[in-house]
């Protein structure tokens, strides 16, 4: 209130700082926290129900009680087996001992999607592809996950089995341009034809199945992350068990026109984090 | 040396020097010598919410980070972390106390805190930050 200094909350006298230290100060503080700057995400990221952050957050409780729990430990020299963190939120997160030795876990949300539906030829197919400009470099993947989340979909019976599996775009065709292709984001045209595929995962379900499916693509975040270039997206293909191709969004499968709480993402694990070393003033 | 032993004896009883099982960190108004209190960690809570970054930072709102502050005086008993160098500077240090200070009340244990944010492109970022949380002080 106008004094140069100010009373804290424990009696001892603040010092007012000027603008320029006041910047310095965040600015230092940023530094520690290994950030170039201040982020500014766009405002509709503080809306509550996006999957990711609803995700994230389970995930900060988890480790942040851990940090909990190991201080616990030293203190009363008493062993607590690590508990396997399951069950916390409507998705179940990763294993406690990838979430522990992580430094850095980065949940991506900026994807570019394609579909082949019904209205094409088979096979159908979704396809993602991520923004990863925001990854940190320095520091390796120790394990990334691609959350969809699967609805009841359009199905005859709920106890058919149904396999989904995803795979890594390795590389694409220069003539795969089929009948109406289309362009798509990023700079790179995308189109029906065929693409070198390299499988990453498969899951088999039930066809009434209701909730998140974790599918791992550490593989294919390894390979992105030596070179942007080869960051061609992920394909997600849905069949039944005599080999028929599903349209994944018939089958349930969300994505990004699904409801906020319900998009698609990836969580990728990084490790080893190069110590940053402090610019000399 | 007699006589030392006898102002040794002395020291002790006003000293009031903590119980041994009265660890640093502990929040007792413990004083050594002349109302100084002996090295130990305080309480400083780093707020999120007070740098205005609660825009971009989803939790926590701030963490304690603690500091360590406190007289790093002869004897230095077993419950200040006290190196075996800081032992001998401090023996030094009552013998020259002009030449020689007396060892430093510092950390001897930091641990990590984490912190979950949103990035510039509405990623949300979980980040482990070490060496941020003072756990123990000592003498060094």
């Amino acid at each position: 209130r106008g004094s140069s200094r100010r009373l804290h909350t424990d009696g001892f006298p603040q010092r007012r700082l000027s603008g320029g230290e006041r910047r310095d100060v965040q600015r230092e503080i940023l530094t520690v926290l290994g950030l170039p700057g201040r982020p500014r995400p766009r405002a509709r990221a503080r809306a509550p129900a996006a999957a990711a952050p609803l995700f994230m957050l389970d995930l900060y409780h988890a480790v942040a009680g851990e940090e909990e729990e190991e201080e616990e430990e030293e203190e009363e020299a008493a062993v607590v087996s690590r508990s396997v963190l399951t069950g916390l939120s409507t998705q179940s997160p990763a294993p406690g001992s990838v979430v522990s030795r992580a430094d850095t876990v980065v949940s991506l949300v900026n994807v570019v999607e394609q579909d082949r539906d019904i209205f094409s030829p088979k096979p159908y197919w979704k396809e993602f592809r991520f923004d990863l400009t925001q990854v940190p470099t320095g520091e390796s993947v120790t394990a990334a996950e691609f959350r969809i989340y699967k609805a009841r979909g359009v199905t005859r019976n709920a106890n058919n089995t149904l396999h989904v599996s995803i795979y890594e775009i390795a590389a694409q065709h220069a003539n795969r341009h089929g009948p109406g292709g289309r362009a798509w984001g990023w700079g790179v045209k995308w189109g029906w034809g065929e693409s070198d595929l390299f499988l990453l995962d498969v899951q088999d379900l039930h066809a009434g199945t209701e909730g998140w499916l974790v599918f791992d693509v550490t593989a294919a975040s390894n390979h992105w992350l030596v070179d942007g270039k080869y960051n061609l997206g992920l394909r997600l293909y849905v069949e039944t068990d005599d080999g028929h191709s599903v349209d994944p969004s018939s089958a349930g499968l969300l994505g990004r026109r699904g409801p906020r709480s319900k998009q698609p993402f990836m969580v990728t694990f990084f490790g080893g984090s190069a110590s940053t070393t402090r610019v000399p003033r | 040396a007699a006589r030392a032993s006898r102002r040794r004896q002395h020291r002790r009883n006003n000293n009031d020097l903590p119980h041994p099982n009265k660890l640093p960190g502990i929040f007792d108004d413990v004083h050594a010598a002349a109302g100084r209190q002996i090295c130990r960690r305080h309480e400083l809570y780093v707020s999120f919410q007070d740098l205005g970054w609660l825009d971009w930072v989803i939790a926590p709102q701030g963490y304690s980070a603690y500091y360590c502050e406190g007289e790093c005086a002869f004897p230095l008993d077993s419950c200040m972390n006290a190196t075996n160098h800081a032992i001998l500077q401090s023996l030094v240090h009552l013998m020259k106390p002009e030449a020689v200070p007396k060892a430093c009340c510092a950390p001897t244990k930091l641990s990590a805190t984490s912190v979950l944010y949103y990035d510039s492109n509405n990623n949300v970022i979980l980040k482990k930050h070490r060496n941020m949380v003072v756990k123990s002080c000592g003498c060094h």
